[in-house]
């Protein structure tokens, strides 16, 4: 009929989507894969880790990819510089220190996550400025 | 300082984009 539609944005929504995606994972709840990371376990939502890393994504999308319930990374990244791109992955902050940059740099290397790639570059070209 | 965390806005893209169904 025409009539002007109205459309209310709730501004908060993707955070607030995430948030509960990370405390979801915290209680793991849902949590479909394991990977075993410098041998430490750490729990995941295959859903997450494909949204958000290139490698994942490669991985699960492929129909070999979706029995696939535990994961190790042979030759991957150390776990200290895996475990903040899965909490950055949950929470879009990513901790860096100049002692785990490197670390954390090797490991979005290798799960094809550029931007963040790219931010830890800046950060360590940072880091050596005066 | 110990336990100082400087944040740093990053306004760009963060992750890659699922390409959409051709």
């Amino acid at each position: 009929d025409g009539a002007l539609g109205y459309v209310r944005e709730f501004t908060r929504h993707s955070s607030d989507v995430l948030g509960n995606l990370n405390e979801l994972r915290l209680r793991g709840i849902l949590t479909d894969v394991t990977l075993l990371v410098g041998g430490q376990p750490l729990r995941a939502h295959k859903a997450v880790l494909i949204a958000c890393s290139g490698f994942f994504y490669s991985i699960f999308r492929s129909r070999a990819g979706v029995g696939v319930d535990v994961l190790s990374l042979p030759g991957g990244p150390e776990a200290r510089g895996f475990a903040p791109l899965l909490d950055f992955m949950y929470t879009s902050r990513l901790r860096l220190s100049p002692a785990t940059a490197p670390a954390v740099l090797a490991a979005a290397t290798y799960l094809q996550m550029e931007h963040v790639v790219q931010a830890c570059h800046r950060f360590i070209q940072a880091s050596c400025e005066p | 300082q110990e336990g100082l965390v400087a944040t740093v806005k990053e306004a760009g893209r963060s992750i890659h984009e699922i390409p959409r169904e051709e």
